[in-house]
């Protein structure tokens, strides 16, 4: 509710109904009524998220309902990143190659 | 200078499909399958899919679903003498430790070495088009929410320091001219310059399975890491990238 009153994107109704859309398109069921309750939330913060992304956005993509809208930015991380690239996780520099056709060392 | 567009998915033998790597963290040994395939494609004119689960399991680093880097997926290729087929060791997304498997299977694909590129989109282009398709490691945290089009965001949209997911790069090209009706009669937009990248989230997600991102910006740090291998001699000749 708190959400609802703060961030742009569908009212409660319009929300319960895009959201069922998403449940039945990408088969998603949640183990009870507190974690559906949960994923609601999510979901509702990601369409601000978008939102705001498609506001920034200086080219043509379009920002919205994704197999992955019911997820925390944390959990696709997780989920479907790799872990990070530390800056000194590579022990080499970038003269290590482009290829000898173009004067690589 | 490259071409202004360039389209690997136009190419006869290589595979148009795309790879969901589910609930595993395995899209650096997508990204480098992928670009193994396609330089098979496009030098052998040979269409073979290889296996993301061998790179998976027998990762030096023993990463498996947690993650892992390329460039590692390519020193495995490189160990077990090429890469098994994908029928013959399917993908699973699963991971257990000491359950490489890759010496049981017969290879179909392997590589020579493979290389970092220069950070630097006009060579990357460059080399795109002579050669074929690149793995990119780039910032992930826009594609949750991507639906379609051209991704043109600033650093603080998508850190470029900050790279965390690898995917394929397939080609590149410019949208067309747009016309906005305004009181005064109009204004042109300018053509927005793109890449084309292959995801490894299965054919539901963005642009059955792709995504574009601006070109010439080092949008989301595509630059930081471009890697490829190759196959033969590094005098092979040079092919031309469909339009």
């Amino acid at each position: 509710t708190s959400l609802m009153a703060q961030a742009p994107g569908p009212l409660p109704q319009e929300l319960k109904e895009v959201f069922t859309r998403f449940q039945v398109r990408y088969n998603r069921s949640y183990a009870n009524p507190a974690e559906l309750a949960r994923r609601v939330d999510i979901f509702a913060r990601n369409l601000a998220r978008a939102q705001q992304l498609q506001d920034k956005d200086l080219g043509t993509a379009e920002f919205g309902v994704t197999p992955f809208s019911d997820l925390t930015e944390e959990e696709f991380g997780q989920m479907y990143g790799h872990q990070q690239v530390p800056a000194t996780a590579l022990h080499m520099s970038r003269q290590v190659g482009f290829g000898p056709e173009a004067g690589e060392k | 200078l490259p071409p202004s567009t360039c389209d690997w998915r136009k190419q006869e033998y290589i595979i148009k499909s795309v790879r969901d790597q589910k609930n595993c963290n395995c899209c650096w040994a997508i990204a480098a399958a992928g670009n193994v395939e396609a330089l098979w494609a496009i030098e052998q004119r040979t269409s073979v899919e290889v296996s993301v689960q061998q790179l998976v399991d027998c990762d030096r680093c023993g990463g498996g679903c947690t993650g892992g880097f390329v460039w590692d997926a390519f020193m495995t290729v490189l160990n077990y003498s090429g890469l098994a087929s994908e029928k013959k060791y399917p993908f699973k997304g699963t991971f257990k430790p000491h359950q490489c498997r890759a010496n049981n299977f017969k290879k179909v694909a392997w590589i020579r070495d493979f290389i970092m590129l220069q950070d630097n989109e006009q060579l990357i282009a460059q080399y795109l088009a002579i050669h074929g398709p690149i793995t990119v490691t780039i910032n992930s945290k826009l594609l949750q929410q991507y639906r379609k089009g051209v991704i043109k965001p600033t650093p603080d949209t998508c850190d470029p320091r900050f790279v965390n997911h690898s995917v394929l790069l397939m080609g590149f090209g410019q949208t067309k001219r747009t016309w906005t009706e305004t009181r005064q009669g109009g204004t042109q937009g300018r053509p927005i310059p793109y890449w084309i990248l292959k995801n490894s989230w299965g054919p539901n997600w963005g642009e059955e399975g792709y995504f574009r991102l601006h070109r010439g910006s080092n949008a989301c740090g595509i630059t930081k890491y471009p890697f490829t291998a190759r196959l033969g001699k590094s005098t092979v000749r040079p092919v031309h990238c469909p339009p």
